[in-house]
């Protein structure tokens, strides 16, 4: 018989265990039990009910609650996993590991396939695209003329809606992604291998207790 | 060279970092 190592990690209740979510992402336990300090400390800045809602997602990210951004709208939308409004651990976790540098590129892929299909119909269609882009020209005070607009979005369904079919299904879109790599850039964020020495502000009561039997 | 929506996109949003919920306390 060899010896045996156990990991014993805190229980959160009403929460995943940190063991079952580490084995599930490229986080160790430690950075999860880390995740879930961070986790607490945005889920009562608004509502103390152990959720995250957007307001408190806002919040964290941009220090104002109001503040307007498609990005992080659509962010939130796809880290809300089970459209309640709200984000919960397992969730805020799970999503959160599809930025790691060692999450699978299919992984990353199918999120910005969803990222895209805002209509959730399970294609990116040509409106959703234009919206998007005009979105964010808008938030970042930036103007293209129209025309403009439509050449680029032409352009972009001549390259990826193969059949012609007006819209990107998601084996169009994998095979776009491959051509176009650079597309999953803001799908890697590499402070995320090591987020506990990056960000050592958040980690309290994150010690693991190894034991061994 | 062409330029395609998705990359005009992720150029615009790169503003956008998640970073920030780590400074968040």
């Amino acid at each position: 018989m060899g010896c045996l190592h156990s990991t014993a990690a805190r229980e959160y209740p009403g929460h995943e265990n940190p063991v079952k979510l580490a084995s599930e992402t490229a986080f160790s336990v430690s950075e999860v039990e880390a995740l879930y300090e961070l986790f607490k400390s945005i889920s009562c800045s608004v509502v103390d009910d152990g959720l995250i809602n957007k307001e408190e997602f806002q919040l964290a990210l941009f220090k104002n609650r109001k503040k307007e951004n498609l990005f992080a709208n659509r962010i939130f939308d796809l880290f809300d996993v089970k459209r309640k409004g709200v984000i919960d651990f397992g969730d805020f976790v799970r999503s959160l590991n599809v930025f790691h540098p060692n999450a699978s590129l299919e992984e990353k892929t199918d999120f910005t396939f969803r990222l895209y299909d805002m209509d959730c119909t399970g294609y990116i269609e040509r409106q959703e695209v234009k919206q998007m882009l005009i979105a964010l020209l808008c938030e970042s005070e930036m103007k293209l003329a129209d025309d403009t607009i439509e050449v680029i979005l032409d352009q972009t369904f001549e390259d990826a809606d193969v059949d012609g079919d007006g819209k990107i299904g998601k084996t169009e879109w994998s095979d776009f992604v491959i051509k176009n790599p650079s597309l999953l850039k803001i799908m890697t964020l590499p402070y995320l291998r090591d987020i506990t020495t990056t960000f050592p502000s958040f980690v309290f009561n994150s010690e693991v207790d190894e034991i061994a039997t | 060279k062409f330029f395609n929506a998705f990359e005009f996109i992720s150029s615009m949003s790169s503003g956008f970092d998640l970073s920030s919920l780590f400074e968040s306390k």
